[in-house]
């Protein structure tokens, strides 16, 4: 399923 | 975290040092398009706007506070410590066609319409193409300075390892995000001629040079 957006991402 | 993302965090760590230290050292950003550091700067600003609201790590924080100052420096030494080796006649990309489309996509595709989320959303597309400046003066120029291409490679690799990041993440978290995932691909497709030109020459000693 789709996550959230990649925020814990640089 | 894991191996591919943080060997893309190093290798776009080492980017950013590697420009720092050549435009100081050289005192001279000959050769280095103003414009994508511009781009870069939105990029590093309009992502992390959540830096003081959402803590996610030492390290997080950490590199985007890194990212966020050395891209401002960088600017600032292009365009006015150093502005007098800054190569304008070579830097005329039009950045308005990459940040007026990246502005209207993000409000027309994103995964939440709040301001965070599309000012987010706008900073991954227009990442994908911030280099585009950059590369357009090198061919224009016909050339680089080989330590302006081993920047280059280092910032096309970033992207190319976050690639795999999200294959590992896919696989082992059962996490995707489409708008990262897509804009990278763009991304590290525009970088395909530049690897193919830096490991043909670059990595055999020789300048490189792009088909002006």
């Amino acid at each position: 399923e789709t996550n959230t957006a990649a925020k814990d991402e640089l | 975290m894991n191996i591919f993302r943080f060997l893309g965090d190093i290798s776009h760590l080492s980017a950013i040092i590697i420009l720092l230290l050549k435009i100081w050292k050289s005192r001279s950003c000959a050769g280095i398009s103003g414009k994508s550091q511009l781009l870069f700067a939105i990029v590093f600003t309009t992502r992390y706007l959540d830096l003081f609201t959402n803590f996610i790590s030492f390290y997080n924080t950490s590199m985007k506070v890194v990212y966020v100052a050395s891209s401002y420096a960088t600017v600032w030494m292009i365009y006015s410590k150093f502005k007098a080796t800054y190569d304008g006649n070579h830097d005329t990309f039009r950045v308005e066609f990459l940040i007026v489309p990246t502005a209207i996509l993000s409000f027309l595709v994103n995964h939440d319409f709040t301001p965070l989320e599309i000012l987010w959303t706008f900073s991954i597309y227009l990442e994908s193409v911030a280099i585009l400046p950059q590369l357009f003066m090198v061919s224009k120029t016909g050339e680089a300075e080989t330590i302006t291409s081993h920047y280059l490679f280092a910032l096309g690799i970033y992207r190319t390892l976050y690639l795999f990041n999200w294959i590992w993440r896919y696989q082992f978290e059962e996490f995707f995000d489409l708008i990262a995932i897509v804009a990278g691909l763009v991304q590290t497709v525009l970088y395909c001629d530049f690897f193919y030109l830096y490991i043909t020459k670059v990595l055999k000693g020789k300048k490189l040079s792009l088909p002006a």
